[in-house]
């Protein structure tokens, strides 16, 4: 249900952030955002999955504990993209990206035409 | 109509009435087909109903609607994007009046190609498949998601429109099948359009051969460019049926290249 894929990128995103940096509460709580955001849209599909129900309390507490606000700006798993919640490219075709394929896969058609 | 699904399976479908093609948790695509010819089961889509679905601070919901000789480059409530008026994360095109639109969705990486051809519309659309797989258990009518139930199919079993034709219509006869065109008539003007003898060229001889309307040659022509500008993959944009340069692989599937 891709929860692993908002784990790993949580990990990505605050593995080389330091606590004794300035800006370091800003950047951790930029990376939860983006994972609350994350598992968000994994919502339907993990219904039920224990790893994401754990990721979502695990998430919860973190904020607690950081004094994260819920609104705010979200890093990105690319940090040449600035996030933008309403571009979808941004926080998740970012990924797809890199390489240059200009066709990421991860991405499906459907047609209908014809008689 | 005929029907290429989200996991590359091709069908032709008889589906009258309204149908689902897609119902997720952020767009909602309803289709209805007409009876093209009497005494034939062919459907062909004289309507289409797309609902972006409210998106947090992204866009409210947002309703299109096209009909044969109705294609508006607006929402509904006569509006031509959502979000706010900087953002503008939901937009339509309009390509060509009165025939062809676009909508991007930028919020949800979503794509959209309307169009009319002839009295008929044809639909595209480009989704992420984790947003398009993002639905309850209980949404699982869905065209796109796990194309039309059998009973509904008019290929046979396998998508093969080329049995049809092979049975409805006799290959070898000067006389044509449906007013207007004999087979040879029909591949000749469908590989005037497409050379690639792939299901979009079958799909045209088929549509060609039960209306007689030349208007499906170039319905099957915007379909195959349609997917070339949204299908991700490349190589799996053309789908050849048995017999020609492909295998199918089991009921409702063919071999892509």
């Amino acid at each position: 249900c891709r929860i692993q894929k908002c784990s790993t990128d949580f990990v990505a995103l605050t593995s080389h952030l330091n606590s004794a940096i300035d800006g370091f509460d800003s950047e951790f709580c930029k990376a939860l955002r983006a994972y609350a955001g994350c598992t968000q849209r994994t919502s339907k599909a993990c219904r039920g999955n224990l790893v994401y129900h754990s990721a979502v309390l695990g998430i919860s507490d973190l904020m607690s504990q950081r004094n994260c606000s819920k609104d705010g700006p979200t890093s990105s798993t690319n940090p040449e993209v600035t996030h933008d919640p309403c571009n979808y490219h941004s926080h998740a075709g970012a990924r797809e990206h890199r390489g240059g394929d200009l066709n990421p896969p991860g991405y499906l058609f459907c047609g209908l035409f014809g008689d | 109509p005929h029907l290429r699904t989200f996991k590359d399976h091709f069908q032709t479908c008889k589906v009258e009435g309204a149908w689902p093609l897609i119902d997720n948790n952020y767009l909602s695509v309803q289709v209805t087909n007409v009876p093209v010819v009497p005494g034939s089961s062919a459907t062909a889509t004289n309507k289409i109903t797309i609902i972006f679905k409210a998106h947090r601070e992204c866009t409210d919901q947002k309703v299109y609607q096209a009909v044969t000789d109705d294609l508006p480059a607006a929402f509904v409530d006569g509006s031509t994007s959502g979000g706010d008026g900087d953002t503008k994360s939901l937009l339509i095109l309009e390509r060509e009046s009165g025939r062809y639109v676009e909508m991007h969705a930028r919020y949800i990486g979503t794509t959209v190609f309307v169009r009319q051809l002839g009295r008929y519309l044809t639909l595209a659309i480009r989704m992420p498949e984790d947003l398009a797989m993002s639905y309850e258990e209980s949404q699982d009518l869905q065209l796109c998601v796990n194309g039309c139930p059998l009973s509904e199919r008019i290929d046979d079993g396998q998508g093969q429109v080329s049995a049809i034709l092979g049975h409805s219509v006799p290959r070898t006869s000067l006389a044509p099948a449906w007013p207007g065109y004999t087979l040879e008539a029909a591949n000749a003007q469908c590989h005037e359009k497409m050379p690639v003898k792939d299901i979009y060229f079958q799909s045209c001889v088929f549509d060609l051969l039960t209306t007689g309307d030349a208007n499906f040659t170039a319905a099957a022509h915007s379909a195959l460019e349609d997917v070339e500008a949204l299908h991700p993959r490349k190589e799996r944009w053309h789908i050849f049926p048995s017999g020609s340069q492909g295998t199918p692989h089991g009921r409702g599937h063919w071999a892509v290249s």
